[in-house]
């Protein structure tokens, strides 16, 4: 469950836009 | 320049488009208990980008479960509930025949980004998170 956890998170955060 | 909190008042989609920006808004939907709306609509967008290489299929998958199990399945949540009943199917029927497919989260998405343009997003513009920051 906490592998799931981290692939969701890793997921999200890919998603999300970088630092301008 | 126009500072970014004026910025994020212009659209949705400015406003994610900012770290901080996604940042304050998320911590104003901690409060109202629906910060898994933001993450839910972030994860559907990772989850299209996962390429699909082989070797990906697997953690495609098992993505896709996850997303499924921690938004979807639980009618009571908050992601359950605004999601139309054929699209919450559409998605489980795609998780369990394990046909999975970039776009399987896309309606979805949108429902939550509709939701979110029509509802949480103007009260954030209007919450004392906002206005204090800005």
């Amino acid at each position: 469950i906490d592998s799931e956890d981290d692939l969701l998170q890793e997921c999200i955060s890919s998603a999300m836009p970088k630092k301008k | 320049p126009t500072p970014p909190y004026l910025k994020w008042a212009e659209s949705l989609h400015s406003l994610l488009d900012d770290q901080d920006g996604i940042h304050l808004f998320r911590t104003f939907l901690k409060q109202e208990d629906c910060a898994d709306m933001l993450d839910f609509w972030f994860a559907c967008s990772g989850f299209r980008k996962v390429e699909a290489s082989d070797g990906k299929e697997e953690k495609k998958l098992k993505l896709a479960k996850a997303i499924y199990r921690k938004y979807i399945l639980d009618n009571n949540g908050i992601v359950s509930r605004q999601i139309k009943p054929a699209t919450k199917s559409f998605i489980k029927d795609c998780v369990m025949k394990l046909h999975i497919d970039p776009a399987m989260f896309d309606q979805a998405q949108t429902e939550i980004q509709t939701m979110m343009e029509e509802n949480t997003y103007p009260l954030f513009l209007k919450s004392d998170i906002y206005l204090e920051y800005t």
